[in-house]
């Protein structure tokens, strides 16, 4: 399964709507401090379903939202969207016929208003989290520890105590 | 159960040996288990860059605690890739020999995972399959601009 | 006594005002006191870089938070100054914008006060009145190079 | 008063005898990845009087100490003397005459053996850690919490909490 693009608007300093693709490789993410780099991370973590605000150094999860700018008014709302795509057996009689596989993309929204109100979509439709992190599970985009390494936090593991690293037997067991 | 964290140990270990070697050129490390029972021991990380004596790992430099994290970080990704991974600014601490070493093995996992770097570093820019560039022209507003692929010339400034 | 810290207080908020709008481009910030007798009172800084609305401090990248930080210690600084000043990789994650105006309140300093820059920043190297060069020929074992005066060229690598 | 020079000798890495003079202005300190560099961060605060062996990365304070390297054997001592030059009054009758004064150099030297036997030395007299600290007092070395900015620790008054910068007022007022 591979990472499509992640689309956002109203996400912390993207208050409009930004597209990312992603391509095979290696992508390189550049620009000037306090661009909006680091709230990349921020959104991937966010539309996985990061409940912390803390996390994503906010004081309150409210402040995802685009609070507004020098030139532009505050936005009442703040949504991610991550597109997956994903081959999927298209019967499931288990026949093995290849071409009855097929590329399916996937999408997964989070939505926060100020309200407090939030929304998490699969395809559009509302869902629940749990649908969203069981559809994670089973198609292995389950991200591990190791899989985002935030910025600054690069030395956590090494001026930790043993027992802080147990996690790691565990992630590759 | 318990066999099973042996295992995964034995193999963490091992993929640890084989990347710090390989990102710090030379020198060597391994990992060990606290005592007690493999159910709640806490790994010890024994690191000893080429030319030195093993020491205490806190008298490492900033740099090389950075390589020896992303030497551990990245034996457990090996083992159970993702597909993807995420690296802020990791190569921040790292000089141009180490910083080359890290862009080697990133592009060799790179070629099965998608890899995105956020990095003010030129070489891991100019290494890059692809380069996003973000900027706020519009004061406190972030917008992208799709930069070059790797094989477009890239301004040295 | 009170009216010291008073004014300690008030001398360090004018001065962190100018010292953060001067590395910043633009932009404000201030100090305020915590509730309570400035006996005990801790420090609150809010800090608005250029363009942005307020918001929660930690909200800032980690560029904007190291040049608040150095802001606030150059404030202090510029006060009640020390014949010496020692920088370790301060510079590490500033982009070239904030690090050429960093370079620049350096060299502004350096008139009356020793600095020692610890860098790997190309830019902040070349703007140093002398370069030491440290190197480990002998595996495990510093040894000092003198390298060059800031007139001396400088390879580009 | 000014730092003329810092010498060391079997402290961290730097197992042979190396001297820093330092010019007024910048001085730049370059090099890879652990050849030594905040080291001379560590000699500086070493030599000021520092007590704890955790602010110097080391578990006790014999890991000071050089250890050896692939090429050498450990040593039995560190030591590391700074040498400072401040102008003193050669006459303390208050006569006005400016001839009077003179530059004078001052040198701080400790020393550590493995025997975990240590001694501070003021102009290579024998002297207590006291006397080296009053000494500092007169002269205005004695050094504030901004004047080492150490590695990794730039955003830790950013990251801290409110009381924990109270500092700043006590040092500045
Ligand atoms: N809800 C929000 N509304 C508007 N702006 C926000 C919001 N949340 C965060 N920001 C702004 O985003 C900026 C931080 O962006 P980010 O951390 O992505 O920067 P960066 O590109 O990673 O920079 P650096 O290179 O310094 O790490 C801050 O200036 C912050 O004020
Ligand atoms: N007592 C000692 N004997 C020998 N080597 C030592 C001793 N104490 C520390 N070291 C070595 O010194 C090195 C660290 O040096 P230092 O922290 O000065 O590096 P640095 O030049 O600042 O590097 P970086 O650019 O990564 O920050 C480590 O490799 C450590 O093993
Ligand atoms: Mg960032
Ligand atoms: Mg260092």
């Amino acid at each position: 399964m591979r990472i499509e693009r992640i689309e956002m608007v109203g996400f912390k300093s993207f208050a409009s709507k930004t597209v990312f693709k992603f391509h095979p490789g290696t992508t390189a993410i550049v620009g000037p401090n306090g661009c909006g780099k680091s709230n990349i991370v921020d959104a991937f973590k966010w539309v996985l379903g990061e409940q912390s605000a803390k996390s994503l150094r906010g004081g309150s999860m409210e402040d995802v939202i685009f609070a507004g700018s020098a030139t532009q008014k505050t936005k009442g709302m703040a949504e991610v969207t991550l597109i997956l795509s994903d081959i999927i057996n298209e019967d499931s009689n288990g026949s093995d016929s290849v071409d009855k596989k097929k590329m399916t993309e996937i999408s997964v929204t989070r939505r926060l208003y100020r309200s407090g109100e939030s929304d998490y979509l699969m395809n559009k439709v509302p869902c629940r989290l749990k649908d969203i992190k069981s559809m994670f599970l089973d198609t292995g985009l389950e991200l591990k520890a190791y899989s985002i390494l935030e910025q600054g936090r690069i030395g956590d593991i090494v001026n930790s105590k043993p027992l802080d690293r147990r996690f790691l037997i565990e992630e590759v067991a | 159960t318990k066999s099973r964290l042996e295992e995964a140990f034995e193999l963490l270990n091992e993929k640890f040996k084989e990347v710090f070697t390989m990102l710090f050129g030379k020198g060597r490390a391994e990992l060990q288990l606290t005592e007690g029972s493999i159910l709640d021991a806490g790994i010890e990380i024994v690191a000893q860059p080429p030319g030195k004596r093993l020491q205490n790992m806190m008298l490492l430099s900033g740099g090389e605690k950075a390589l020896t994290a992303l030497s551990l970080l990245f034996a457990g990704f090996m083992i159970k890739p993702t597909p993807l991974c995420l690296l802020d600014e990791v190569d921040a601490p790292l000089d141009e020999s180490n910083t080359d070493r890290f862009i080697y093995l990133l592009r060799e996992l790179a070629k099965s995972i998608q890899f995105i770097t956020i990095t003010h570093n030129r070489r891991t820019m100019e290494a890059a399959d692809y380069i996003y560039g973000i900027t706020m022209e519009e004061p406190g507003s972030s917008k992208v601009v799709s930069m070059h692929l790797a094989d477009a010339p890239v301004s040295t400034s």
